[in-house]
């Protein structure tokens, strides 16, 4: 089975300033629960 | 089929040195001869299997990725009434085992597809059968989720095949090296999918004020499901900051779907497609694997925008739960012949749609 996600996350425009970045590496084994990725303020 | 010959062979040689008082003797040792046969052959497969998959891994870490090669193997899938094979699956799996071979039958299910079986919530002997053992639920706090809450989380146990982020007119997932499928085919049409015309880019290539994204920030919860929009993917390109992971999941993982977010669900579309394998050599050899294969799209809004979760189901793990919507059944045979990308759809609450926390249980994936 496969599960496709797709969603919006932050990214920079104009005043905004955080940004979305995936934690993860193709072929990493993941688990439920475990970030996929984050933003932070920049 | 060498082997059951020699066993023949074997047999009729025994026969007719006792003067053919062995033949009752002979068939009765065709029956376990022919199991030990079978059982060697799905051993040789599964052992030939493993080795192809670790020869793509290697590589993978090599740096060479895979390539779309279709082959007659994938031809033929096309030919077989696969939604049958997998609902006689689903039958079998569902046939009730005595308690005793229980632990014995998902043990070596376990040692086969890595599952740890520590984390069940059961005793196995309470599992009826297969397909139960298979959509068990684990103990409470085998996995904990991620409070961070500017992290989105994974809904499922799985491997990572892909992920970034979308953009360029079309909106392509990558589904081997040298084939791509549209996102807005994945999704339905009727997609909610965030999309700005050619014509509404500046120079710089961003978005022009008026975009779904402002209007988003301004609104996000208020939006309009009543209406939606058909737009040339072709022509169109997605909003800054849409994503995409492509997990997947195998046949030992646990196979329950939780909310990534907190979000709401709008909408459940449900494509009931084919069901072909999914596995690493299925992406390089069916062309429009995920699009083709029967799948539930639940869409929505989460504080930062829009979210889609499809769930693609495969021949042997065919069917698709969902805990938000109990009634909803699917790989049933079909009653009209639809077309691929025709979908069923429903609302949830119309306007207001389903809330559900970050790690909530969403669907689930069973057997046949």
């Amino acid at each position: 089975s496969t599960v496709v996600m797709v969603f919006q996350a932050p990214v920079i425009i104009g005043d905004s300033s955080s940004e979305f970045k995936f934690s993860i590496k193709r072929g990493d084994k993941i688990r439920v629960g475990e970030a996929l990725g984050r933003w932070r303020e920049q | 089929s060498s082997f059951i010959k020699k066993l023949q062979t074997a047999t009729q040689a025994r026969a007719s040195f006792n003067g053919g008082s062995g033949s009752s003797r002979g068939d009765s040792f065709l029956v376990p001869g022919a199991t030990v046969a079978t059982l060697l052959m799905l051993g040789v497969l599964h052992a030939r299997r493993m080795y192809d998959d670790k020869k793509v891994e290697e590589a993978r870490e090599r740096g060479i990725e895979s390539e779309f090669q279709p082959d007659f193997k994938a031809s033929v899938l096309r030919l077989l009434p696969l939604r049958s094979i997998s609902r006689c699956w689903g039958y079998l799996t569902s046939v009730e085992m005595p308690v005793w071979l229980r632990p014995y039958v998902y043990r070596a299910w376990a040692r086969a597809f890595h599952s740890k079986l520590e984390e069940a919530a059961l005793p196995l002997n309470k599992y009826a059968n297969l397909r139960e053992f298979f959509v068990r639920a684990l103990k409470e706090g085998c996995r904990p989720i991620d409070p961070d809450p500017q992290c989105l989380v994974s809904p499922v146990d799985g491997t990572i095949l892909r992920f970034g982020e979308l953009k360029g007119p079309g909106v392509m997932i990558e589904q081997v090296k040298g084939f791509s499928y549209s996102v807005a085919s994945l999704l339905g049409a009727s997609s909610f999918l965030p999309m700005v015309a050619e014509g509404d880019m500046d120079e710089d290539g961003d978005e022009a004020e008026n975009t779904p994204m402002d209007k988003r920030k301004k609104s996000w919860w208020r939006i309009s499901l009543s209406s939606p929009k058909v737009r040339d993917s072709v022509s169109s390109r997605p909003v800054k900051g849409l994503f995409y992971c492509v997990i997947y999941l195998k046949p030992g993982d646990y196979h329950h779907i939780h909310s990534p977010v907190d979000w709401k669900i709008f909408i459940r579309r449900h494509f009931s497609g084919n069901l072909y394998p999914v596995n690493e050599r299925a992406t390089r050899t069916i062309r429009n694997l995920y699009i083709e294969n029967e799948r539930v799209v639940l869409e929505g809004l989460w504080q930062e925008g829009f979210m889609a979760i499809a769930a693609i189901g495969a021949i042997n793990i065919g069917s698709i739960e969902l805990p938000i919507e109990p009634e909803f059944r699917s790989n049933l045979p079909r009653k009209k012949l639809l077309h691929p990308e025709t979908a069923e759809e429903r609302l949830y609450e119309p306007g207001i749609g389903m809330t559900l926390r970050k790690g909530d249980e969403i669907a689930a994936f069973n057997m046949g």
